[in-house]
């Protein structure tokens, strides 16, 4: 699975993901990519997008979670990341990308790496394999 | 607040520490193009939309990421794809899943999102819509690559002798769970 987050200098939000699915997947299986608010979401809020076991992102309605914990709770992007992976998903089973509308970026994960990379206009990029690189 | 920000990520999963550095650089170069995609678009005033699409085919054009060229095999061993895209300004959104032909899914859905009044098209009637578009189209085999096709094999070979012990084995030598996507 791939996918791509962003802030516009017009302070737009936008979420994009795309995969071929799991290996040996049967015949109709759909994960959570194109499932909007679990894969896949974008508000005034947050953009976000997922990746991992898609049957679990989907049971939690993740991506959309995590924007509505931030918007309900007065949370940070990281703290919503973080509520979702710790107290809605269990470890090993994904990892998600986010951007707000503050230009804030997260990319956090319960499983053992996520190949992510971030920037911002303020130069700040990181491109990262493994949790605690 | 900073003008414009970008992320991507190209799969989660078990990634062991043991990657060779050679294939682990290929991984880092290819992030890093990616990366680059974004920028350039965000840099010079463009969407969000537009860089995250751009972004998102750029990886999808990358073997070494399951989704486009790379993606991995069904149980039938053919490719089913799916893609999805989200407008933060407008909710607008665009989604597909189970298509076969088309060569980047992320630039159909964002024209399921533009240009027509739905949301989201499945299989067949994924691909009838793409057959009203523009958009690039390939055969199946398109997305085959070796290393996931001998990664689909040792999954083939593992579920006859033991199907429960196939959804525990790591199919991507150093990368990814079976039940990931």
């Amino acid at each position: 699975t791939v996918g791509a987050v962003a802030l516009d200098s017009d302070g737009k939000l936008a979420a994009a993901t795309s995969t071929g699915g799991m290996t040996n997947k049967q015949f109709g299986r759909v994960g959570d990519v194109p499932i909007i608010g679990s894969g896949t979401f974008a508000n005034h809020v947050a953009a976000i997008s997922a990746t991992g076991w898609g049957e679990q992102i989907m049971r939690n309605v993740s991506a959309n979670t995590i924007a509505n914990y931030m918007e309900f709770n007065d949370a940070t992007l990281e703290q919503a990341i973080q509520f979702v992976l710790s107290q809605r998903l269990n470890p090993g089973d994904a990892g998600f990308i986010g951007v707000d509308r503050n230009g804030n970026l997260s990319m956090q994960m319960n499983t053992a790496g996520m190949f992510r990379a971030s920037l911002d206009s303020d130069g700040n990029r990181v491109v990262m394999i493994w949790q605690d690189e | 607040q900073k003008e414009w920000a970008i992320a991507l990520h190209g799969g989660a999963g078990t990634i062991s520490q043991d990657l060779p550095d050679t294939i682990k650089q290929q991984y880092y170069d290819g992030l890093e193009e990616a990366l680059r995609v974004g920028e350039l678009v965000l840099r010079d005033g463009g969407s969000a939309l537009d860089a995250v699409e751009q972004v998102v085919r750029n990886l999808e054009d990358n073997p070494l990421f399951n989704a486009g060229k790379g993606s991995v095999f069904t149980k039938d061993g053919t490719h089913e794809l799916d893609a999805a895209i989200m407008d933060g300004s407008t909710l607008g959104a665009g989604a597909l899943t189970g298509l076969t032909t088309v060569k980047n899914p992320i630039t159909l859905a964002r024209k399921v999102m533009t240009d027509s009044p739905h949301i989201f098209f499945s299989g067949v009637g994924a691909e009838e819509y793409a057959n009203q578009t523009d958009v690039e189209r390939v055969e199946n085999d398109h997305f085959h690559t070796d290393q996931r096709y001998q990664q689909w094999q040792r999954a083939q070979e593992q579920a006859l002798v033991d199907p429960a012990e196939a959804e525990k084995t790591s199919l991507y030598d150093w990368i990814e769970d079976l039940k990931f996507g």
